[in-house]
């Protein structure tokens, strides 16, 4: 029967069928490994990334590349026209893709995109809340967790600062206060834990069948 | 498997990367 892998990091969702689901499997990876790559290098320019045990740096990007690549990669969901753009440049439909097994996911993808979107984050906010999805203390088998928590805190504190200072209008003097917009997106935290979970069950239905 | 980020290799990716010497893997 035919192997569908729809992740939009596929090159080849529709696997050649004379391809053994070893092979297709081994096709896949290759198809995100420079995607995972650029998260590593991501992670290495983060200030105080690099200071942490290897183990924690590796334990920090396996729990969190998922979720790093579904906010960089959040604009392939195209929430108007209902579509997706996979890496390898080809748009699918809603219709497509649900016909392909992506089902459940991608109504909490497409949330998830359309809530980001809305908050109209510049590059700097994007690539500073990126660095906080990614250092998270709270990941299962974290070593020195007091380090990953003082660089956490770091790097919240400067997205906080970042994004109130966009958002809080001049002669506003409530220094205290966290602007909405901050607040937004600190929640969009534990909605990327929940597709992270998903995405896990979704890998591991595939690696059992 | 209880671990899907193993299965999928993530790890050698990860550690590869890390270390700066990320190789084409064999196919």
């Amino acid at each position: 029967s035919d192997i569908m892998l729809a992740c939009p990091m596929n090159m080849q969702p529709h696997a050649d069928p004379s391809k053994s689901p070893q092979e297709i499997w081994e096709d896949f990876s290759l198809s995100f490994t420079p995607a995972v790559k650029e998260v590593v290098e991501f992670a290495k320019h983060i200030p105080g990334f690099s200071s942490l045990t290897q183990n924690d740096q590796v334990t920090l990007l396996k729990a969190g590349t998922f979720e790093v690549l579904m906010v960089r990669f959040s604009s392939l969901f195209n929430v108007k026209e209902q579509t997706v753009t996979f890496i390898s440049g080809a748009t699918y439909s809603l219709e497509e893709l649900r016909a392909m097994g992506m089902s459940e996911m991608l109504g909490a993808m497409f949330d998830f995109s359309h809530k980001l979107a809305t908050l109209e984050l510049s590059s700097e906010e994007l690539g500073l809340f990126t660095a906080v999805v990614l250092v998270s203390a709270d990941r299962s088998g974290i070593e020195s967790v007091l380090s990953v928590e003082q660089l956490q805190e770091n790097l919240i504190r400067a997205l906080r600062s970042l994004v109130n200072k966009s958002t809080v209008a001049p002669g506003n003097n409530h220094h205290n206060m966290d602007s909405p917009r901050f607040t937004k997106l600190l929640l969009k935290l534990p909605d990327l834990r929940t597709l992270n979970n998903m995405h896990s069950e979704k890998l591991l239905s595939f690696r059992i069948d | 498997f209880s671990d899907p980020a193993s299965n999928l290799g993530l790890e050698d990716i990860i550690r590869k990367a890390l270390m700066g010497n990320l190789e084409e893997r064999p196919e």
